[in-house]
């Protein structure tokens, strides 16, 4: 052990496992995280080469691997409780996204919230199983957060009971899901509904896009990876442009509105509900703020105990780099801002399951501040953890722009949040909208 | 907002602009206004976040009121103050933040914890101050002094923060191989791996690279 190090640990005022008890909400919880993380850790199939030597194609090929094996571990280990499947696979794939991560956060979540009793029976198992595997197609190349303007089309045919799903321009191809592009042979598209003449603005549907036996794209369906990106080189982020592509009425998720054989449309009691995917995935990234902006500051913390610099005072040793205020006061406020994140992050998580409890009991009178507090503070978070990472990197001087320092994969990972699952600014004017109307 | 100015009773996070719009109703002389912060008390700097949050969302609601008279649609309008709106929200996520950790806080049993963890929620608070300091100003919740004030004591808070901030970073308890960092590795032994790791890069399979004979060597016999 590095000797500085060893001083700050016997120095420290406090013991520190009382404080993670308290950020895992009970030694329990911790007990259970380490026993969950030793398991992966020991695993020799957890070991795998550095990624940073990778090409891109080299880089997805071996995240699928991770995926499918991971699957297969967690079937063996026996893990199926939600939020043990959350801890193992955030250490499964430790700093890398993983392939099929839409097919957890958003698919899966998307067929159990918005699909009926008849189709969660008939997708859920598949989907469990990765026969089906799926992501979730919703932003399209021209358009973002302003969902009404989405332009993909989903007609419906009462003569044959189908939809009719269509890409009416360049700019209404999808794009951007993850896990779209190689991966997935369904996809839930969010499409504007048009029946008995009339739209009824976006809707999901469950569109198969490719063969479940061969893998090949289906007729009618363009699919494909849209390139490398700032970060996320282990994910096949895709586009999907569909041509006269007919899907049974049936692959409408109706749990809250339907469309009837004969083309009557159902009114959903809230326009808000086929949104519930997103609020779930922007509650969600509150606690994934506090994450990266947690582990960013370990490592430069860490790394300011062990780096020394300059000089203090004439003639003495360079003192450690963390002695330096200015260093402090780059750091410490964003350890405080990690630690205040944590917190916010187990709020926003206990109140998105307290009020989506009490939608599904048939109450929707807290869903307008869910969306607005699960909007304003997915762009707050991320915001300030986004910067605060770049203040880590800068913080540990040149070592910080090595990839082996973690920090810029920490950033390139983290900062596309400010814009995914609704553009940070998108989402505070939402926020405002519920402040004044309030 | 709107609802609250109307008398109405709103809950959840934004209960303060009920709690907000009752105080307005009742008449108080400017001088007999309590002085709100004591800025090393966290329950007082909630308070005043919460007050810079009321104020902000009251003057962004009347920012678009203003573009309102005077633009042709409600969607200009909005345009128009969208930034007010902008900083409201923020000011509001900011109030919930500050008010959820100095929450947290009352959870806490251990003394040694809660004192480290108050600390860090006060840096926390005081630093949003000084970043922020011209809303609370503007607002009339902070004087000038206080504002240097908190200056001061974020610069105390850093140094009381100082001897506990590897075992805070070490709290959060991230593995080796979770955080993937050779800067950030527990036992820190920093330069030792830096070395190993470089040693790894494929450019280094083979001591001379191909490119030298392709373009470098065929280069210098042309010049």
């Amino acid at each position: 052990m590095n000797p500085d190090l060893r001083k700050e640990r016997d120095n420290a005022t406090f013991k520190t496992d009382l404080l993670t008890y308290i950020l895992d909400g009970g030694a329990e919880k911790t007990q259970r995280r380490r026993e969950i993380e030793s398991l992966v850790i020991s695993d020799p199939d957890f070991q795998h080469v550095d990624l940073n030597f990778l090409s891109r194609s080299e880089r997805y090929a071996a995240a699928v691997k991770r995926s499918a094996q991971m699957i297969v571990k967690m079937r063996e280990h026996g893990i199926s409780d939600p939020e043990e499947i959350y801890c193992y696979k955030r250490i499964w794939n430790g700093r890398e996204h993983e392939a099929l991560g839409l097919h957890y956060a958003m698919f899966l979540p998307t067929l159990q919230k918005l699909g009926d009793p008849a189709q969660q029976e008939k997708w859920i198992p598949p989907a469990k199983t990765f026969k089906v595997l799926g992501t979730y197609a919703q932003t399209e190349l021209g358009h973002g957060t302003h969902i009404r303007a989405l332009e993909t089309t989903a007609t419906y045919d009462p003569s044959t009971q189908e939809f009719v799903l269509n890409s009416p321009t360049v700019s209404s191809i999808k794009w951007w899901p993850g896990g779209l592009g190689k991966t997935s042979n369904h996809a839930i598209v969010l499409a504007q509904l048009y029946t008995q003449g009339h739209c009824h603005g976006l809707h999901a549907f469950i569109v198969p896009i490719r063969n479940m036996s061969t893998h090949e794209p289906l007729p009618g369906v363009v699919v494909g990876d849209i390139g490398p990106k700032f970060g996320f080189d282990e994910v096949d982020n895709g586009y999907l442009k569909l041509d006269n592509v007919r899907i049974p009425r049936e692959n409408m998720l109706m749990k809250y509105a339907k469309v009837e054989p004969d083309g009557t449309y159902v009114k959903p009691p809230s326009d808000k509900l086929t949104y519930g995917t997103m609020v779930f995935i922007r509650s969600m990234i509150v606690g994934e703020s506090a994450r990266a902006l947690a582990k960013a500051c370990t490592i430069a913390i860490r790394y300011s105990a062990v780096r020394r610099q300059s000089e203090l005072r004439p003639g003495e040793p360079e003192p450690q780099i963390l002695d330096y205020q200015t260093q402090q006061y780059k750091l410490f406020p964003l350890l405080a801002t990690a630690y205040a994140f944590h917190f916010v992050g187990q709020y926003m998580s206990q109140t998105y399951h307290r009020i989506t409890g009490d939608i599904d009991q048939g109450d929707f009178s807290q869903l307008p501040e869910l969306h607005a507090l699960s909007a304003g503070l997915k762009a707050f978070t991320t915001w300030a953890a986004s910067a605060g990472i770049e203040v880590c990197r800068m913080a540990c001087g040149g070592h910080g722009y090595s990839r082996c320092s973690s920090l810029p994969d920490i950033y390139v990972t983290f900062t596309p949040t400010c814009t995914y699952e609704g553009e940070n600014t998108v989402m505070m004017l939402q926020t405002a909208r519920y402040l004044v109307k309030s | 907002y709107t609802q609250a100015s109307a008398g109405e009773q709103v809950g959840g996070t934004v209960s303060y602009l009920s709690e907000m719009s009752q105080r307005r109703l009742q008449p108080q002389q400017v001088s007999s206004r309590p002085t709100v912060v004591n800025i090393s008390d966290l329950s007082s700097l909630v308070e005043a976040y919460k007050l810079r949050a009321a104020k902000l969302v009251e003057m962004a609601a009347r920012s678009l009121q203003g573009e309102l008279q005077r633009r042709k649609s409600k969607e200009e309008a909005w345009n128009g103050a969208a930034i007010d709106l902008v900083r409201a929200s923020d000011a509001h996520c900011h109030y919930v933040v500050v008010k959820l950790f100095t929450a947290k806080l009352g959870e806490v049993g251990d003394t040694a914890v809660h004192s480290v963890l108050g600390s860090l929620a006060l840096l926390y608070a005081l630093h949003g101050i000084t970043v922020h300091s011209g809303d609370f100003l503007q607002a009339g919740l902070l004087s000038v002094p206080q504002v240097a004030q908190a200056s001061q004591q974020v610069k105390e808070l850093l140094a009381q923060i100082r001897v506990n901030a590897v075992a805070l970073a070490d709290a959060f308890d991230y593995r080796d191989e979770m955080l993937n960092s050779v800067l950030g590795r527990y036992d820190g032994n920093v330069y030792e791996n830096m070395f190993e790791w470089a040693k790894k890069s494929p450019l280094n399979s083979e001591q001379v690279h191909e490119s030298y004979h392709k373009y470098l060597k065929p280069l210098h016999s042309k010049l």
